[in-house]
């Protein structure tokens, strides 16, 4: 922070003052410019997603640190060079070769209460798959040493038209972000290449290069709805927990507190049958002392 | 003691045309990273570099600099830049020659495209271990999204969603097209 930027003689509590909508959800956003979260260095919104509600994936210019405050979905972040490890069984369709296969990074799942951290620069996406609107409480840390830019906080979608909803402040405040930034009709990172350019980026037509910018989409905002549901690859394991393996969790978490000793043996069953499993062969191997040729 | 290892420190490490390149391919050129992790002074400085040559009409695909601003000098020839802010907006799109400097800010979307056989640039970075991540291409996040992330983030149907994420099956340089190609020796 600037000097005196932190010299308050009185406090305030802080509501949001501007709210973005979307296609099927809404971002609110706090004035980053507010003399208390520029002391703080922080920017602060209220992402709302309702059912089949997809927040298109972005990045930030510093590192973002998000609460769930109601509700459950999947999530998804994209680290750079990462190797894509959840891989679709390749189909063969009938008369035709085999067809490709959908592979990603990894996917999760979130519920009310938990902490999501996203580094810097680092693509994020969410998606609410239930019936309760998600809401998410986004704290972006813009004096973090990670971000090498200005204290403006910035969103770097990688589709769709939206506004960034920070920059608003800028514009209508009619500040130094404005004349950064060139203005703000709307758009993604991609968007201002030039169509020969990202042509031949991802060796795609040109219709597809519009969509790319954006150009033939006119769904609102950057929550999107998608009736149909959204399919990844999942495997079961990650479905929301409920009933029995949520109490199973609480019970856990519960024996930690209490520094039960038995902490130190493993929780999950699957880990207790392998480890079972092990201990029986370790007999097996061990109790025939007297056959040297046994040992291994 | 500290003259044990600070009077010896190496000071000197070559990226230039010779070196052997981290990345490579002989239709669309080539490039090399130094970070602190092979020269160990650059974490006192907070600095890296990249050298980099790029063959006529190659491109080099839209990426971002993760963590890092990029001071990019043109050492020869010319080449096309792109340059896109967070809100869309192109806020570079010219030719590059050589002797000229371009800021690339962290985050910015950057795409470069060799007007010349023997463009080359050295890139100054203010991380010392510097991290792009491509938007296009192999190891791009576009192809390490869900396809179904994809087709409704665009707005594209599922075959076209898996176009854009597998189509470009090069990492970071895409060689000319076919019509362009320059004969390989």
């Amino acid at each position: 922070p600037q000097q005196n930027e932190c010299q308050f003689q009185r406090l305030n509590a802080l509501e949001p003052d501007n709210s973005v909508k979307s296609e099927a959800g809404t971002i609110e956003t706090w004035n980053p410019n507010n003399d208390q979260l520029r002391c703080a260095g922080v920017a602060l919104s209220r992402c709302t997603i309702q059912r089949n509600g997809l927040r298109r994936p972005f990045y930030t210019n510093a590192p973002q640190e998000i609460y769930i405050q109601q509700g459950r979905g999947i999530f998804g972040l994209i680290f750079p060079g990462c190797r894509e490890t959840y891989e679709e069984p390749q189909e063969q369709e009938q008369g035709q070769g085999p067809r490709p296969q959908d592979r990603h990074q990894k996917v999760e799942h979130f519920r009310e209460g938990d902490i999501i951290a996203v580094p810097t620069g680092v693509p994020f996406w969410m998606y609410n798959n239930e019936q309760t609107p998600v809401i998410a409480i986004t704290l972006i840390d813009t004096t973090n040493l990670d971000n090498q830019l200005d204290q403006i906080p910035r969103r770097f979608y990688l589709s769709g038209n939206q506004e960034q909803e920070f920059l608003q402040y800028q514009q209508k405040e009619g500040g130094q972000g404005q004349q950064q930034e060139g203005g703000n009709e709307g758009g993604n990172v991609l968007s201002g290449f030039n169509d020969e350019f990202l042509e031949e980026a991802f060796s795609v037509d040109r219709e597809i290069v519009r969509n790319i910018k954006g150009k033939n989409d006119d769904r609102e905002g950057s929550i999107v709805e998608v009736k149909e549901g959204l399919k990844v690859i999942s495997p079961p394991t990650l479905r929301p927990r409920q009933g029995r393996e949520e109490e199973e969790e609480e019970e856990e978490e519960e024996e930690e507190r209490r520094g039960d000793r038995r902490r130190h043996r493993p929780h999950h069953h699957e880990e207790e049958e392998e480890e079972e499993e092990w201990s029986h062969q370790v007999r097996r191997v061990r109790r025939p002392h007297h056959h040297r040729e046994d040992r291994n | 003691g500290l003259e044990e290892t600070l009077c010896t420190l190496k000071l000197r490490h070559n990226i230039g045309q010779s070196t052997s390149p981290d990345a490579y391919n002989p239709q669309a050129g080539r490039l090399k990273t130094l970070t602190s992790l092979d020269f160990p002074i650059l974490r006192w400085l907070g600095l890296a570099a990249e050298h980099g040559s790029i063959y006529k009409n190659a491109m080099f695909v839209p990426y971002y600099n993760v963590n890092a601003n990029s001071i990019l000098y043109v050492l020869n020839g010319s080449a096309w830049f792109q340059v896109v802010d967070c809100s869309g907006n192109a806020v570079f799109n010219g030719e590059l020659n050589e002797g000229q400097v371009l800021t690339i800010p962290q985050n910015y979307a950057v795409a470069i495209k060799s007007l010349d056989d023997n463009f080359s640039y050295v890139a100054f970075k203010t991380n010392d271990i510097p991290q792009i991540a491509a938007l296009a291409g192999l190891t791009s996040s576009i192809r390490a999204l869900p396809l179904d992330v994809v087709a409704h983030a665009f707005n594209l149907d599922r075959d076209q969603a898996r176009q854009l994420k597998n189509n470009n099956p090069y990492k970071f340089l895409v060689p000319p097209p076919q019509s362009q190609l320059r004969a390989v020796a």
